[in-house]
């Protein structure tokens, strides 16, 4: 379902260079749910940014669902990104001057997906999923922190997607919260959707089927299921 | 060292009341180690605000150091603030036109501490304290997120403040390094600064001398020597 293959991704800044990933590949089956785990700055989020077609690598390819983000035009791959593949990211991402719930149906509106009836009404759920549907009316600013984290993990499942990468999803959560958030997660799971979560956190890395780990942009460790 | 009495304070948005903080009193004592837990939007960063002058509650007091931040003047307020309370965000507020090194000095900046050549100095020693001094020139979008949450408690040391109060300062990082954190949180513990932190993570929480819980904007309950 997800196919990387030699992913290379270097920055330079004030004339040093950081392999922030370093020729990695990694192959993820239709209905995984891996977890990749690893040190602050090893290149996690640089990763999930790549397989959810967010940024671009130096070389290398990825493949999901059968399309080549590399060959893909700019807009056919925002459209299928914002269909398929709902994104929750390390620091949310949140538009500040919209509410909650215009925040959760965003996806939905770009998509033009439905009449504004539906997708209210779907957002609503998507709150409640998440123990949010008394703040669907706050703004990210009238928000905590936690109620931010869950907003953007809201708005990465309203569009039933078929690949949920998640960057750090329960950092900001309580244990009770995050085991919520991740039972619901794993409730898709077993209905088919791939789950890719990049977690600090063991608890959540030991409900994965597998665990790859990355140290300074190279997979060191896959465990579970390989 | 820290008092607080009968704090309340209270949101309305469209028409609904949230009570936030709900008849909060605590005492903290110069040089202790207290963690503040709870269910994520229970009050914990509104508490932390207050407490660190950043926001004013509706009613009650706030005595820190002997001085009532109700009473201060802004400009007086602020000055003490700065050389005195050492203060991690839960969201960092970081600069983004700044460099790491930048953002970590800009208390000394601000309270004309040294020389430029001294605060530089200070500010690489934070940022060695945190693991981040090959990060030096980075601004925080070239930054991981447990980079950028580093640089933001790097800079609540760098005044070497009386209190430190940090909002979920290990949230994004790995076990190793969350570790290294709270080893040197410890550490200035034991040299007399007083320590509140906000956390969710329970390994913190079990290394406080004293642990606050708080739901619904009221403490509900206190562990350890009271
Ligand atoms: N500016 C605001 N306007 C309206 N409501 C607010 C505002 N700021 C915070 N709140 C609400 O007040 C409550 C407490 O918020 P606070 O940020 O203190 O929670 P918290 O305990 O730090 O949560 P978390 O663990 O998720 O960070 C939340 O329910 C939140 O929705
Ligand atoms: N735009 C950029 N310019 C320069 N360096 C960058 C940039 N973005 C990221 N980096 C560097 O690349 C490395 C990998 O970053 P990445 O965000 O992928 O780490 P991470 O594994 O997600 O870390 P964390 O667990 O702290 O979130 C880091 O060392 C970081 O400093
Ligand atoms: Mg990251
Ligand atoms: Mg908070």
């Amino acid at each position: 379902f997800v196919q990387c293959t030699g992913l290379c991704k270097t920055y330079t800044v004030g004339g040093e260079q950081v392999r922030a990933l370093d020729h990695v590949s990694l192959t993820v089956e239709r209905g995984d749910f891996i977890a990749i785990c690893g040190p602050s700055g090893s290149g996690k989020s640089t990763l999930a940014n790549v397989i959810g077609g967010l940024d671009q690598p130096d070389s290398g390819s990825v493949v999901v669902d059968g399309v080549d983000l590399a060959r893909a035009k700019d807009a056919e791959l925002s459209a299928y990104r914002n269909s398929h593949i709902g994104f929750v990211f390390q620091s949310f991402n949140l538009q500040s001057h919209e509410t909650a719930l215009e925040n959760v149906i965003s996806p939905l509106v770009v998509g033009g997906v439905g009449k504004k009836r539906t997708r209210r009404a779907k957002g609503m759920r998507a709150l409640e999923r998440v123990g949010l549907a008394d703040r669907a009316g706050h703004k990210p600013t009238q928000l905590s922190g936690g109620q931010r984290q869950r907003v953007a993990i809201a708005r990465a499942l309203v569009n039933n997607p078929a690949l949920i990468i998640a960057d750090e999803p329960t950092g900001n959560l309580d244990s009770h919260r995050g085991a919520e958030v991740m039972a619901e997660l794993e409730r898709l799971n077993r209905e088919g959707i791939t789950l890719v979560i990049i977690t600090h956190d063991q608890a959540v890395a030991a409900r994965a089927g597998r665990v790859l780990t990355i140290k300074d942009g190279t997979i060191t460790e896959t465990r579970g299921r390989a």
